[in-house]
Order: structure tokens, then sequence, then C-alpha cells
């Protein structure tokens, strides 16, 4: 069982140890992985121990085997397919970035409810109507979705979603959703963001 | 010296108790604000001793008297005014948000390193050159910063933000940006959302 503070900071481990592989750095010290994310080195210690890494001392940790440990111990081994719910301004901008085309967590697909969206292509995924997200989802082996639709239509297009049988969304609209246990949701709220970044700041950088 | 993740939850607990006064609702019990937040009622209760708040026996929070202490407590009684550095996909979502223009928290100017952008007019703001960011900071009393550029000119953003005087920094692209002691800094990182919530279905829902 790991806490989701430190799944997200597994995540960022895993980014942080890609990319140095990518440059060619075949070890890193919990010191060094630290200070790539503002975390202590004792902070990055306790988290790889849940996947029973440790690092040699003086040498540090295998940057490829950190990777493929990350990779494997979070079933991100394999292709994840979501679909995006909702394309307009946030969702066109998640269509058009390259990157989640073929990632190893891609959005395949995108639904809409405006006829004016539907039929449209972004990023080679044509809209399709919010009618058809069951059989988009079945069709495409998808268990993620995203929503980006307004506030209010949100908790809808979450139920949709898990009727269609999607194991997991990530939500962009400012309202909580609810779904049933054992569906994971989590949040992308950017006004909540700027708020608490203006509390921060208010608080003269105490946090 | 309140800790981030408690001020998040009394920013979420701020936007519940907007959206329940303007539906005419005056007061709530921790339980309910901890139901519409998927939070337990004890952690709202722990949460808002933070600003000195205790419900009422029996009746729970005014809801008024929430909002006023929570802006007044975080300095969001008075506007903050933000610049968006890169118009891009995230960029053009963010400007053409209507709720930014004239919240709280409003996204007031951008600029861009682009000929083929600067000058180009997205929800009533026209992009200015990066070169005029100091200007543009000075004379729209600009106090935070929202990085929307590739993630290999994300620090350099970063560091022209700070000589520009902002004191806060909301950055999206998918790197750790430095910035100096008593700049605050914030993360929204779109591929670590979507690769944390395939970890979460993967670990079947535990987190
Ligand atoms: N744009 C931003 O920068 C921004 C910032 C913060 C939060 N948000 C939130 O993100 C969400 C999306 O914002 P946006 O700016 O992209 O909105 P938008 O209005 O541009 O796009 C919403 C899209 O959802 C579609 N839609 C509406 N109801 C639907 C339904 N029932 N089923 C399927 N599709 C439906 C619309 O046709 C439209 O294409 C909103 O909840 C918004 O509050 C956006
Ligand atoms: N689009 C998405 O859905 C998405 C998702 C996750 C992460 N991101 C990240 O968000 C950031 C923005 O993504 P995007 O899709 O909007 O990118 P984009 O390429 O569409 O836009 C980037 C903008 O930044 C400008 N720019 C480049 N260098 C600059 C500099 N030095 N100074 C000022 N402006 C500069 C470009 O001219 C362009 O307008 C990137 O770091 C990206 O990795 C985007």
């Amino acid at each position: 069982h790991i806490p989701r503070p430190a799944a997200r900071r597994l995540s960022l481990y895993l980014r942080e140890c890609e990319s140095l592989l990518t440059q060619g750095v075949p070890t890193a010290s919990s010191e060094s992985l630290g200070a790539r994310l503002g975390l202590s080195a004792a902070q990055v210690r306790r988290d790889l121990a849940y996947v029973a890494q440790a690092g040699q001392r003086g040498v540090g940790y295998d940057m490829a085997t950190l990777v493929t440990v990350l990779q494997e111990g979070f079933g991100l081994e394999r292709p994840w397919r979501a679909v995006l719910v909702g394309v307009g301004n946030i969702g066109r901008a998640l269509l058009s970035y390259a990157p989640f085309r073929e990632s190893r967590v891609a959005i395949v697909a995108a639904v809409d409810c405006d006829p004016a969206t539907i039929g449209s292509q972004w990023g080679g995924r044509t809209v399709e109507s919010m009618q058809s997200l069951g059989e988009v989802v079945r069709r495409g082996g998808i268990e993620l979705g995203v929503i980006a639709v307004p506030a209010s239509a949100a908790q809808l297009a979450a139920d949709d979603l898990v009727a269609a049988g999607v194991r997991g969304i990530l939500n962009f609209a400012p309202v909580q959703v609810t779904v049933p246990e054992g569906t994971a949701c989590s949040h992308v709220d950017v006004s909540v963001e700027l708020r608490c970044l203006a509390m921060e700041v208010a608080l003269g950088g105490e946090h």
C-alpha cells in the first residue's frame, strides 16, 4: 500500500531517472535525485524503499534498474489508454500535445456533445459523440478518462465514464465528482492552484 | 505557519463555501463540507482551526463568516495579477478561460518569444514580447507568473520572472525550476497526473 503523495513522488523520480538515462548518466545519488526535485535525500531514500531499492554507498542508484523497477512496480511497463471527454480550450490543448499521442499513458480518443465539434480532428484523433462513449471505451481497450467539460456537466461525464467501464478519472472541472469505491479519481484545478499560489505569497512564502 | 497541503484544502473549503453561499445555503456542518470534498469531518475541523474557526454545535459553520475569514486570512480580499509566459496550447486555453479575466487571481498579461504570436489578442489581452516582461510586470502591478513554455525554456522563463519582480510562479512545464528562497513556486504537471492515475489503477485503487 503506497500512499498517494509517495506515489506522486515516485512518478517524479521515474521521470528524472528517464531523463538522466537519455543523457547517458548511469547512476545518481539520493542527494542529486532529491536536489532535482527540491526534496531531501532522506525523503528519496524513504520513498525508494517502497520499491525495495537501496542505493550503493558512494555510487548511488543505478538509473536503468530504477526505471525498470518503477515502471514494473506501477503497471507502467505496458501502455495505458485514455479517452478525453470535452474538446474545448483544455481538451484541444491536451489533444494538440504530441507526447499524449504515444506516451505510456496516451489519450487515444475524444468525445463531445456539441455537433459543431463532433467529427473534427485533433492530433490524429477524430472527435466522436458523447452517445458513443461506451462503444469508444470498449473498442479502444480504454481504462482511463479525462474530464474537460464545464463544471455543470462534470458529474454526468464521470457517471458516463464509470458506466462505460473506465477505472480511473482525471478531472479538470472545478468541482469534486463522486465515483464508486474502486474507481481512482484525481483532480487538476488550475483556479485552486493560482489561488494557493497567491496564498503562499501573501503568507510571505511560508509553506 | 500553515503547511501547503492544509492551505490547498482551505482554498477548496473557500470555493465550496462560496458556491453554497450563492445557492443561498447559510450554514454547513464539517460533515457536509467534508462530504463535498471527500474529506473527514475531523479533517475539516482541524483545518478550520488554523483560521480560528469553530462550528456551532448543531448548526455548523456560518458560510458568510467562513468566506470572509478565509479570504482575509490569505490575502485574497484583494485582487492578484498574473502574467502568462508562453502562449501556445496551454497558454491559449488559460487566456480563453473567462474566469481568469476578472477573478480574484486574474491573468492580466501575456508574453511570448515568437514573432508570429506577439501582437495576437486572446480574451482581451494582447501578447507582448518576452523582452518587455520587466516593463509588463512593473506597469501592471503584477505579482505572479505562469510558465507555459517548452521544458527547455522553463528555467530561463522562471529566471526572467524573478528578475522582473514576481513573487510566485505556477509552472506547467514538465521540469522542476529553481527559484530563490522567498519566491513561491508550484507545479501542475499533467503528464505526472496521468501517470499517477494509471499507477493508482494498477495498484487496484489502493491509495
Ligand atoms: N480553460 C482553462 O484554462 C481552464 C482553467 C481552469 C479550469 N478549467 C475547467 O476545465 C473545464 C474545461 O474548460 P474549457 O475552458 O476547456 O471549457 P470549454 O467550454 O472551452 O469546453 C468544454 C467542452 O465540453 C463540451 N461539453 C459540454 N457539456 C458536455 C457534456 N455533457 N458531454 C460532453 N461534452 C460536453 C463542450 O461542447 C465543449 O467542447 C471546465 O470545467 C473549466 O471550468 C478550464
Ligand atoms: N498542451 C498540453 O496539454 C500539455 C500537457 C502537459 C504539459 N505541457 C507542458 O506545458 C508547456 C506548454 O505546452 P504547450 O503545449 O502549450 O506548448 P506550445 O509549444 O504549444 O507553446 C509554447 C509557447 O511558448 C513560447 N515560447 C517558447 N520559448 C519561449 C521563451 N523562451 N520565452 C517565451 N515564450 C517562449 C512559444 O512561442 C509557444 O507559443 C510545455 O512545457 C509542455 O511540456 C503541456
